[in-house]
């Protein structure tokens, strides 16, 4: 799981029976409280400049836990707490494996100043966000995030909590980071994006045992992708998620198609899914991605879906191995 | 690509976590996705002259993710963001 704080924003990517969207309640208290932001409106709910909540459809649903359980309930549990959210299912509904998504409306009345022209200056106009989900990963793939390293026990089976906020010491004989780092070497996750423009490259990975993988990567100091892995057999999984604005950090030499078929030749999964986020349909990014479709090899689509959300465009596709 | 020296230059981690932690039991893939927008740029903030989300301390953090199941493994800071890599 990863979680990225920006100034002004943050998203939380969470596996397995992480209970994601209980923290909302201690969310806004703690930012009412430590910032003075008051995001509430007339009838107690929250509106903030925009949500977006989204998953791919569980593989053992009835195993989570409370509310996410199920879809429905997510989303009776957002709205009690946010203004003006939608809920969209994207993908077939008579298949297990269709996607997601709860978003609200932006929040105009935040941008700063009030002239129409200001919300060209205001919005990341080139924010774009792409998400690759993958299942049924090659067994060969997917055994290179097995580690099996040893667990160390708990120490009177009560975990110190206390001691190590603010450790900075960074020691290299961390395992885990060290198994994860090797890990990204050797399956040249580092070497997803063309860093033509020279931009900082920082990373941060991690091999869970008995196996699993986790990784944040942050480039040009402001834009990350990140990786998570379950490999196991019956139910491997794979996830890429980005914000980097691949045109500019490769200085033109790269595209999104690209980045796709690196990820994709590091896990050749049976089955994924790709969705992409931007803003504006004119975006040359998302154009390129509509005809991805002949520029993955051995690979067919099956399902092609846009959505006009307001002022953000949402492309999925879904893909199988032929 | 990355150099070792990745592994030295965290702003924090947690040690004992990262020996401790058994991921024998995350058999679940599909993750949720939760981005929240408080505003639309960090140059709303800064002509308000307010603090931001960077200012809240990791204690804090680490409060919020209890509640979702998480715990912090380790954290890359840039002047940016903060990055978390998580349990589970």
């Amino acid at each position: 799981s990863s979680l990225f704080v920006y100034d002004h924003k943050i998203t939380l990517k969470t596996c397995g029976t992480t209970t994601t969207l209980f923290c909302l309640e201690e969310l806004f208290k703690i930012i009412e409280v430590e910032l003075g932001w008051i995001m509430t409106n007339e009838q107690g709910k929250y509106e903030p400049f925009k949500v977006f909540y989204s998953r791919r459809s569980f593989m053992f649903p009835l195993k989570q836990r409370s509310i996410h359980k199920n879809w429905n309930d997510e989303v009776d549990y957002l709205n009690k707490f946010f203004a003006n959210g939608r809920s969209y299912l994207v993908g077939r509904n008579d298949k297990e494996n269709h996607w997601n998504l709860y978003v609200t409306d932006t929040n105009k009345k935040l941008r700063h100043g009030s002239s129409p022209d200001s919300e060209k200056d205001d919005d990341e106009d080139d924010d774009e966000t792409l998400e690759i989900l993958m299942t049924g990963l090659n067994s060969n793939c997917s055994q290179q995030f097995v580690c099996n390293r040893e667990i160390k026990p708990i120490a009177n089976g009560v975990k110190d909590t206390t001691t190590n906020i603010n450790k900075t010491d960074g020691d290299a004989d961390d395992e885990g980071h060290l198994l994860g780092y090797n890990m990204t070497k050797k399956t040249k996750l580092d070497k997803i994006y063309e860093n033509n423009s020279g931009v900082s490259f920082h990373h941060d990975a991690f091999a869970f045992s008995p196996c699993g993988y986790s990784s944040n990567m942050i480039l040009d100091e402001q834009y990350y992708y990140t990786l998570h892995i379950t490999p196991e057999k019956g139910w491997s999984y794979a996830s890429f998620e980005s914000n980097v604005p691949v045109k500019s950090i490769s200085l033109n030499k790269q595209d999104n198609i690209d980045v796709m078929r690196r990820v994709i030749n590091v896990f050749n999964p049976k089955e994924f899914c790709m969705t992409f986020f931007c803003k504006g349909s004119s975006s040359t990014s998302f154009i390129k991605l509509m005809n991805v479709v002949e520029q993955i090899p051995n690979y067919s689509k099956r399902d092609k879906i846009v959505y006009d959300l307001e002022d953000y465009q949402l492309l999925y596709i879904r893909f199988e191995l032929k | 690509t990355i150099t070792i020296k990745e592994l030295t230059n965290h702003s924090y981690i947690d040690h004992q976590l990262s020996a401790t932690l058994d991921s024998t039991e995350a058999f679940e893939g599909p993750e949720k996705l939760l981005e929240i927008w408080f505003y639309p740029n960090k140059k709303c903030l800064s002509e308000k002259n307010t603090k931001t989300l960077r200012n809240i301390e990791v204690n804090k953090w680490v409060q919020i993710l209890k509640l979702v199941q998480c715990e912090v493994l380790s954290i890359k800071s840039t002047s940016d963001m903060d990055a978390f890599l998580l349990s589970e």
